[in-house]
């Protein structure tokens, strides 16, 4: 099983957007994702045409009301399998926030309710490093990273490599990551200096494939679809899908 | 004098390109505006060239060791006055996140350091409503909410309206605020139907002048340099322009 956690402190950078059509690929690809919205705004909820979602019933009943992840698991209208987010979820990093000993408590959660399954977890993030996030990245097999293609996005990635790093050594393990360039304008000279930028900094880190930047990709969230059902012939859905097929054939869900 | 908290809780949607570019135009209406940065990922810092700033001599050193507002101006390479941010900054929500009394310190601040000046401070903002932002927002004048064209920007701004309003009644004080769409790309229908439905939603407080998706608004930055200075003759230039005299005279920096 691996639990893949889609951060970048950046905002904007396409965490969501890639974690919904990740797992929507994954699904096709009959993996049977779990999709774990941690983000308080819940934008991977809204985008899954999730409505209606009660706080009790999100994360925030897992680390408020000590709900198992098993109880909290719903299907969404395009059959992928969401745990939802809640604005509630703004009060635990209130609550816990001093807290350190809450840290672990997503990864015992992901061992207890989800021990022998051999199905990928992706889990999307708000754009800081608070208990949330840290939840994420302790309970992660993987460190997704998504960039978009820009000089400030660039900036971000030296700063979270260096927040892992020190992760790193303070737990004493290792989170092996994955950056994908993500709104990659093949008519900006931008798009391409920022792609051979991040290689000089990450290696082989740095996916093949990036997403283009894809009106689609924009929209389907407003009709709460993936992209694979909203637009199959898209753009945005060849690229999720080849970078699905990438970070597969590299073992990075197993 | 006016303090103009740019502030949206969406990742990405040119809180920091706003402010930048905002202030650069004042400085260039001669309003002798200051940009204050109030993120710890200093992006706004970066933006404008000042590289090597210590903790002690940004936002970080105004919360953590009291130092005064007009002791840590500085003027950046483009002869803008600023007061930078640093990574020491993301310790101040740690410290202080729980203790409610601090929320009122840079308002505190505003007011002994720039007592009758007649100029415009403006804000840039992290996208989390933690002690930072609160700090802005009661410190604040006016509210100024960029939104990206896009689905998942504009659902950002009913929740940022409805916090604003909470906070209204709790204060028994109002944030007068104007809501600017950015990254418009006149090619796609979505552009025109998120500034549509904003209109719905926000009526007179949207701003008539759009920013437009402009490459040179994403290169600027990397150059660090405001738009006026990097490609005055681009899109990005003329629009931050035009936004600047419509605010200006609607008499938002009064
Ligand atoms: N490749 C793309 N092409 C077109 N639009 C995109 C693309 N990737 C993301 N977007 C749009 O850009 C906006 C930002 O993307 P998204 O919300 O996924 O980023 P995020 O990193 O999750 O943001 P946040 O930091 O706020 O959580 C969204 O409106 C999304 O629909
Ligand atoms: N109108 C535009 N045209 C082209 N690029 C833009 C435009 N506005 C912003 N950008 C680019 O998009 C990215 C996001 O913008 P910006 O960093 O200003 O947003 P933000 O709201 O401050 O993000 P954060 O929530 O991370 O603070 C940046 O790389 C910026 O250079
Ligand atoms: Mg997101
Ligand atoms: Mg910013």
């Amino acid at each position: 099983m691996s639990v893949v956690t889609v951060f970048n402190q950046k905002g904007g950078v396409g965490k969501t957007t890639t974690c919904v059509n990740l797992t929507a690929a994954l699904a096709r690809m009959q993996r049977r994702p779990v999709a774990i919205d941690l983000d308080s705004q819940a934008h991977l909820t809204l985008s899954l045409g999730l409505r209606g979602v009660l706080g009790a019933d999100s994360m925030a009943g897992f680390f408020k009301e000590e709900r198992t992840l098993e109880s909290l698991l719903q299907t969404a209208p395009g059959g992928m399998q969401v745990i939802p987010a809640h604005l509630e979820l703004a009060k635990v990093d209130a609550l816990f926030g001093s807290n350190k000993s809450i840290a672990g408590r997503l990864r015992a959660g992901v061992r207890s309710s989800f021990p022998h399954n051999g199905f990928p977890i992706l889990i999307d993030c708000c754009p800081m490093m608070g208990v949330l996030t840290l939840n994420a990245v302790l309970a992660a097999d993987r460190v997704l990273i998504p960039v978009s293609a820009d000089y400030l996005s660039l900036q971000g990635v030296h700063r979270l490599d260096a927040a892992l790093q020190a992760l790193e050594k303070t737990l004493k393990r290792s989170f092996p990551r994955k950056v994908v360039v993500t709104r990659f304008d093949s008519r900006r000279r931008l798009s391409y200096e920022i792609y051979e930028k991040l290689g000089q900094h990450v290696g082989e880190a740095l996916c093949r494939t990036c997403i283009t930047e894809n009106v689609s990709l924009a929209e389907s969230p407003g009709h709460g679809m993936d992209i694979f059902s909203y637009a199959p012939q898209s753009q945005g859905a060849k690229d999720y899908r080849l970078l699905a097929e990438e970070l597969q054939g590299e073992g990075f869900f197993d």
